[in-house]
């Protein structure tokens, strides 16, 4: 059990800096993951830290909510490299970030999504959503029976468009 | 191994059967406020063995739609995920209904147990203990914001 | 004490519903505030319902985030009604809308602020902030000596330019 | 009436005396993530009374540049708010310092007790005790969700 929790946390705890600097395109950011105790760290807490790209070392609650959502997203694709999944469901995680950081983590799930996992993202901004493989489009229909709002589903294959810009800025199907 | 497709009848705002997909690499679900998008990732999140609380409902007959207005489509739900090893071009097509209240697990058509539906789940690498694969919406933050010991607790799961 | 809590109560349950129908410009959405016990509401609770747009009458945790959005938004012009304060602050509130959302909040903030409002709004959305009337810009600066990175204001009075698209989409000052 | 000038010394990721504005009828505050757009927002909010944990601080002095990595830039920071009234060109200046850990504050530069300087943000419509004119990121939906009795509590305070 013990062995067990150890070879975890010191894959994903390897993992996350590397992960970290390359979400954010940027050597001078740092992650580290550290046990409140050295010796047992499954019987205290384990801290998570950012050194968001630029800025010194603060407590995690110093960062923006744009600093935060990348921070996290750095957790979970190196907690994905010791137990991967087959896939990803990502609801709107693109809500605070701004432009910059959207093409920083597109450029990663594109690489990422080649290799060693499929993505499966929710995603109002076009800048998220127009490199995908593949688009599934959802649109309010009125039930004429219920007088109900339904959903119908319309999918497009991508992977023969070059990527580009697709849509207006509105962006829906 | 990867998702292909997925089928949903009368599940949420899904009236009737209904195919999504094929599911590509890198696929994105887009359309505008309230059309459905969230309640596409709770057909996903049901069908690998989530809880009614984590799916927006408080039981699950209110995932049938119309429940949730009196108006039920139907008295059962389902939803049917394809998964694809492309590697040897196998198939499995997990199921999971709701009759009423309960839940019924399908692997490839035949009725099974929730604990076989869930080691099987686990043998293509999906734990939904841990759930480390998906974020809903609103959520992403927390992830980095949780303290020192549920941390801990995360860690003690995936080991 | 019970009338100036029924005087208040009063106001913002009469003004919700317009308010909501003007800001989701759609006659067909309602919203209502209902005391859970009629005779005295300052004793229970106070329910919110909103109906969205095309849909029928259903609990609020039925609604989606943008729903929800939208929902808050109007109560909070409701409520501001009955005690104007001199001005708003909205941080990043258009995280969850569509464009098309964004518009009709965008359109309705517009109106609202040449009569009787002060808006202040943070956003990293064109959509929503080419309307502004001013723009204050902020933007990281390295401070050599500490190697900390501070922040840097610039403001753009916008009033005499003519409201259209101001920026490329990255809009990043 | 309404906001013209802010004024921040020392606050947050602001270093030195910073004037913003003046703002007009729509003023929208844009910017990189992590660039100090919030920060702005804290500054508003710490000039009318709001109290550390809403601040996203521990301690009052943390607000003070550089203070959470051991570098403060000074020993205090101050913002001011300029508040004009339009029909009468009338202007106030509230103005909120931390020295250490406490607050001191002014009204056009005098010294005054905190009951004497809530009074007069009231008369101009500003009652921290509600606060629903400021609405922090990510909190937006969450005006919508409170439960049915901290409702009532909530029009209790406006009355
Ligand atoms: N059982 C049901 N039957 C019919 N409609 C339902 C049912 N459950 C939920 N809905 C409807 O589905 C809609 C919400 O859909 P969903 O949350 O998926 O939207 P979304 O596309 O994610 O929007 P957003 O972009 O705002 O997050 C609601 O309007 C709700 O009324
Ligand atoms: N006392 C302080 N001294 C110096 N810098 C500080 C201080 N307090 C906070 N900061 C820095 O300010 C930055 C956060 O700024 P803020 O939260 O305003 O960003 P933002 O512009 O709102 O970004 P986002 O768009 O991601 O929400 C952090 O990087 C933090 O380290
Ligand atoms: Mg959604
Ligand atoms: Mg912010």
């Amino acid at each position: 059990r013990f062995e067990r929790f150890m070879r975890c946390f010191e894959h994903v705890s390897n993992k996350i800096d590397e992960i970290y600097k390359s979400l954010a395109r940027n050597q001078s950011a740092q992650a580290f993951l550290g046990p409140e105790n050295a010796e047992e760290p499954y019987l205290e807490g384990i801290s998570y830290n950012c050194v968001a790209p630029g800025k010194r070392f603060r407590p995690m609650d110093n960062l923006s909510g744009g600093e935060k959502t990348v921070a996290a997203l750095a957790l979970l694709f190196a907690i994905h490299s010791f137990q991967p999944a087959p896939f990803f469901v990502l609801d709107e995680i693109d809500a605070a970030l701004d432009n910059t950081n959207i093409s920083k983590v597109v450029g990663y799930i594109c690489e990422q999504a080649k290799s060693n996992f499929q993505m499966i993202v929710i995603s109002l901004k076009e800048e998220f959503f127009s490199h995908a493989d593949a688009l599934v489009g959802i649109y309010p229909d009125l039930e004429v029976t219920e007088g109900m709002v339904g959903s119908q589903v319309v999918t497009l294959d991508l992977s023969n468009v070059p990527d580009t810009h697709l849509m207006p800025s509105d962006g829906v199907v | 191994g990867r998702l292909k497709v997925l089928e949903v009848v009368n599940f949420k705002s899904y009236k009737g059967r209904q195919v999504v997909g094929p599911f590509k690499n890198f696929t994105a679900i887009i359309g505008p406020n309230g059309s459905g998008k969230s309640n596409l990732m709770d057909a996903i999140s049901f069908v690998l063995g989530e809880r009614a609380s984590n799916l927006r409902v408080k039981r699950l007959s209110d995932l049938i739609h119309g429940a949730p207005v009196g108006k039920p489509a139907s008295n059962k739900c389902e939803v049917s995920a394809v998964y694809e090893d492309p590697d040897t071009g196998d198939e499995i097509r997990f199921s999971r209904s709701v009759i009423g209240n309960t839940s019924e697990y399908r692997i490839n058509g035949r009725v099974v147990k929730v604990e076989e539906y869930s080691t099987a789940l686990e043998k293509i690498g999906i734990l939904m203990k841990s759930k480390n694969f998906l974020v809903y919406q609103g959520q992403v933050e927390n992830i980095a914001m949780k303290n020192a010991k549920e941390r801990t607790a995360m860690f003690e799961e995936m080991s």
